[in-house]
């Protein structure tokens, strides 16, 4: 007797939480800590404010219990702009429920890791998490709340409002059960590596036994907004292309082309709609199926289309860059190669590689720092596309760069849509495009290196023996 | 001006197919083979009939297109037990709907291999699925379907019903843009291997140019059946546990759980219980939030609860391994250990090891074949648990086997729950119990090759050169 059952998005990743990251109590608090950051500095920076963010990890309850894995309260605050009350429930209690479904770049995407951490929290200690939230800097909005996983909903235990002290932002309380001593290394590097590419944001980090850590900002200046950008005809498919039809207003095909397509004008959109055999000045509602196909075909062949442009795009930038690398790792040479903008199945991203060598920190071997959409990639390594392109692509001797020199690579990846190959954002799926974009400003940062130690040259030679 | 949105879980996948493995053309059209002979072989293995499973690919449409990628149509068919024609649509145009939530060892575990499958052609090729299929070998139901990505929920196109020719079982027909040059080597190799590890079925594969291949069956035995199990103590989370209360009809605390976890009997439960510091006499639904919480962290705790018993996994067992091995790689020696029966928080597995040496197929050096209950892992071997061992955690040398001798190893990990790292099945995550498990293996096989070389001693060195 086969019997069938539906499952809700909570609850596939409740039984599935290894998919999402959520793996053991080390990784999830780590995962905690993460996605709730990641979610203040997205807020932040897309309203333009200077992030401060405070987070606190405090042991919970027991006082005797000092093994681990144990209950851990982590609290993340920030002065973005609040969540808009409304949807706070749903924001934190629901997966697959978010604002960062659009084309631009972001940090968040799926629509469910601050649900996670919530997720988590609630089925290893059965505590409700705590949300706070001031959209306006008057009043402050307090929810206290379960996720019903089984219907994928928040349940809303207790809703308070009070007076707000003037500013805005967002606060959340969840307790969860964590390892700190298992993953305090990795979490202290997940600031560290957060300040390195986000130097206009002040961090506060209070670990379990009340040491401060404190990152302050080094500018003043937020690096220039992504807007949110058009589908390029590369990465349209059948499915897509049909809903833009659906939802169109306008009265001819031509005019659907430019208004529906990133750097579409008119004249390539008549010599497209030419190629794919259909009459510019068709309807668009009266496409036929087979004619939808054809044209998504022909979105792929016909070669004429601009590639992306990179305002939809926000690179750290080499400024930004080579003053983290300097502070961070005080090295005795480094470069920053940005390459210009590229895209993958018609997503736009581009690739800032950044190269470091000797110096006061580095140790001898390759150390990578990779990075997308300015999030530090902490895990899995070897799997990720940056790692391959290093150590199979790249002839290290050909620049004479010992196997031993004390190197690092520093590599990040921003796009409208970051390759991950897993819901934990752990590394980045090997797109042809984003390897050659990796090996191409590896290579040419090699190129300045290998410059700078022939210039260096035997005295270099000497020194290292 | 912040805009929230939700998404079905169908449209999760649509917008982030990489995470199920539907990355380009290529892996696409291996994806949909796999995920479609998987269900069969899932589903006549459950019911007890020796597989008869018959695939085919064929170009679809214009006749003159001759470049990759292009359309195909991916038939699969099989002599199973078929599907409830009431659930068909759902089984198919669904996210997360099926008959694999239960803790019973299977091939699929997800509930949506065989939608990803119908979604990727859908968005592809714009045609409808066809699923035919027979639950009583008297009738023959019809469904073509599309998918509402929007809504997660079937489209019914056409629905027919036709005399059966007495035959029970499914056939789907599905087209989508694939890449058979490239994904050709990748498709054949998931059959040989499949058949390597299950020579009760008989496969057969016609290509596009319509060769065939047929595997035919070496045995007419299948391996017993996994039995469905209750959760052990050691995997149980709060939300679990509160569930199971919220279900439970018995009495007492100490009916409770000797009726609802692995292997517990009268005497532990009530050991366990005072350890807890519960009543075994309460009735369940008086335990407090706060008694649940202890009760779940005292389950982590206690040290008596008997390990997972085998009779929920189902092995490939030592003599079909062998015979498979015998088959396929033609060796000089070779060798199965498998060993007995552990758990990874509280999901049962267990890992059978071959281990391979030189004879007609193998060529120098070492090579990998990784099976998950049953299914071949053809793709990201660097990430895998059984790479990480063979490479980081065994000292090869140690067994006097050069690198360069021809050797392989085969890994199977079964579970009622593998621990899969991505969605599409790639991977096995190494949780540190499976990394012991395929250690310990690794290792006895090696000691029994070792003994082999030693008696072929100064021979097989005079040989090798
Ligand atoms: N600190 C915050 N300030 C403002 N908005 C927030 C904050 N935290 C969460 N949100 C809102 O809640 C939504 C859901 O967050 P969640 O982390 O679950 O998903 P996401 O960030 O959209 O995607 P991802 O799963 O990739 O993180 C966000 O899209 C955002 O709109
Ligand atoms: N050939 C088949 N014969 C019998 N039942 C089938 C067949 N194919 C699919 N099914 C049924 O349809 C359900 C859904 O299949 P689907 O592949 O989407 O999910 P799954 O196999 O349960 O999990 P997974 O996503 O891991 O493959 C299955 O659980 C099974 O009950
Ligand atoms: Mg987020
Ligand atoms: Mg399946």
């Amino acid at each position: 007797m086969v019997t069938f059952s539906e499952i809700s998005p909570s609850e596939f990743f409740y039984r599935n939480r290894d998919l999402a990251g959520f793996t053991n109590p080390a990784r999830a608090l780590y995962m905690a800590v993460r996605e709730l950051v990641e979610n203040s500095l997205d807020a932040c920076e897309l309203t333009r404010m200077l992030p401060d963010i405070y987070v606190r990890i405090v042991p919970d309850g027991q006082g005797g219990e000092t093994s681990e894995p144990r209950a851990y309260r982590v609290t993340v605050a920030d002065n973005g702009p609040g969540v808009d009350p409304h949807h706070v429930p749903r924001a934190f209690g629901k997966v697959f429920y978010g604002s960062k479904y659009v084309l631009r770049q972001s940090r968040g995407m799926f629509g469910m890791g601050g649900t996670m951490a919530v997720l988590y929290g609630q089925i290893t200690t059965n505590k409700p998490v705590k949300v706070t939230t001031s959209v306006d800097g008057k009043s402050r909005h307090i929810f206290e709340m379960l996720i019903d996983i089984g219907e994928n909903k928040p349940i809303i235990l207790r809703r308070d409002t009070e007076e707000a002290n003037g500013k805005t932002g967002t606060r959340v309380d969840v307790v969860l059960e964590g390892d700190f001593t298992r993953s305090a290394q990795k979490i202290n590097e997940y600031f560290k590596q957060t300040a390195l590419v986000g130097s206009y944001a002040n961090l506060t980090f209070v670990d379990p036994i009340g040491r401060i850590s404190t990152f302050e900002r080094a500018t003043e200046s937020l690096p220039p907004p992504p807007k949110e950008t058009l589908p390029h005809p590369y990465g349209v498919d059948v499915e897509a292309f049909k809903r833009m039809v659906k939802l169109n207003e306008e009265k001819t095909m031509k005019r659907f082309m430019t208004t529906h397509f990133h750097r579409l004008g008119d004249k390539t959109a008549v010599k497209f709609l030419m190629f794919a055999g259909v009459k510019p000045e068709l309807a668009p509602e009266k496409l036929s199926n087979e004619q939808v196909v054809t044209i998504v075909d022909a979105l792929q062949r016909f070669q004429e289309f601009l590639p992306p442009d990179a305002s939809c795009l926000s690179p750290v930038g080499e400024q930004i860059l080579s003053t983290g690398i300097l502070k961070e790792l005080e090295p005795e040479f480094s470069t920053v190669v940005a390459r210009p903008p590229s895209s993958y199945s018609g997503f736009p991203f581009l690739v800032e590689v950044g190269l470091v060598y000797g110096g006061k920190v580095l140790e001898p071997g390759r150390k990578l720092f990779r990075f997308a959409n300015r999030i530090p990639l902490l895990y899995d390594e070897s799997s990720d596309v940056s790692f391959r392109v290093l150590n199979e692509e790249i002839d290290w001797r050909r620049y004479h760069v010992p196997d031993e020199a004390p190197v690092a690579v520093i590599t990040h990846i921003c796009s409208t849509k970051v390759p991950y190959k897993t819901v934990g954002k752990e590394y980045i799926a090997d797109r042809p495009e984003i390897e050659a974009e990796i090996r191409n400003a590896v290579r040419e940062a090699l190129r300045r290196l290998s410059l700078y130690l022939s210039k260096k040259g035997s005295m270099e030679a000497v020194q290292r023996k």
